[in-house]
């Protein structure tokens, strides 16, 4: 594993503790949108069904484990949320998970030649993951528009997920060079994920860096 | 390489 994905992993991870540090300690879920939460855990399910099949490493194990375990606990408290007052969670999610779901029938790493239906299921599933979370992050991009006090925590958590997806792709570039690694699919999702990102840290440093006290 | 090469990122 080098640098640039280790750093992205760990980044991912930030953003996680900073989400749970902000309902925990809040107490409130406003401005937290529960359709994007609920899927990035459908993203989740989808692609590490190969928990069940491939083991890669204990890193990777255990990572898949707690982002599968962290997002459906996000989800409940957001969902259960009694001081909810995410009116402005409007966006129509099915125009984003049925073209994800149409494109990975499509477009995909399955192999029908080898391997067992289960399998290529499996690859229809992860392709379409890695579409959804290319776009899972468009209705708390919404919200943070529509809201004006967003709190600043709910920033940096988007700010987390945007450096974790910047050194994803400083990831993809060195493994392209030295291990000859790469996932068209992934790749072209990512690129198009992390500029989705580019929308955001245009307000983050708007709303948050030039409202930091000196 | 490339083609069916391990998924072995998160």
């Amino acid at each position: 594993m080098n640098i640039f994905r280790f750093v992205g992993d760990m980044s991912h991870l930030a953003s996680f503790f900073l989400l749970l540090a902000k309902l925990i300690y809040t107490k409130s879920s406003t401005g937290v949108s529960l359709k994007t939460q609920a899927l990035y855990l459908t993203v989740f399910v989808c692609r590490y069904l190969d928990l069940l099949v491939a083991f890669v490493s204990w890193y990777n194990e255990l990572m898949k484990i707690f982002f599968i375990a962290a997002s459906a606990y996000i989800v409940y408290v957001v969902a259960t949320s009694t001081r909810n007052s995410n009116a402005s969670d409007t966006y129509r999610v099915e125009f984003l998970v049925i073209p994800a779901l149409v494109l990975a029938c499509f477009v995909n790493e399955t192999h029908w030649s080898k391997g067992g239906w289960s399998l290529n299921v499996m690859e229809i599933l992860w392709a379409f993951s890695i579409y959804l979370e290319a776009v899972a992050v468009l209705p708390q991009l919404k919200m943070l528009h529509q809201l004006e006090d967003t709190t600043n925590i709910t920033m940096h958590y988007m700010a987390s997920l945007g450096i974790y997806r910047a050194f994803y792709l400083l990831n993809w570039v060195y493994r392209l060079y030295y291990e000859g690694y790469w996932h068209p699919i992934a790749v072209v999702a990512g690129i198009v994920q992390t500029l989705l990102y580019a929308d955001f840290f245009i307000l983050y440093y708007q709303s948050v860096l030039l409202r930091l006290p000196s | 390489a490339a083609e069916g090469a391990a998924k072995d990122e998160l």
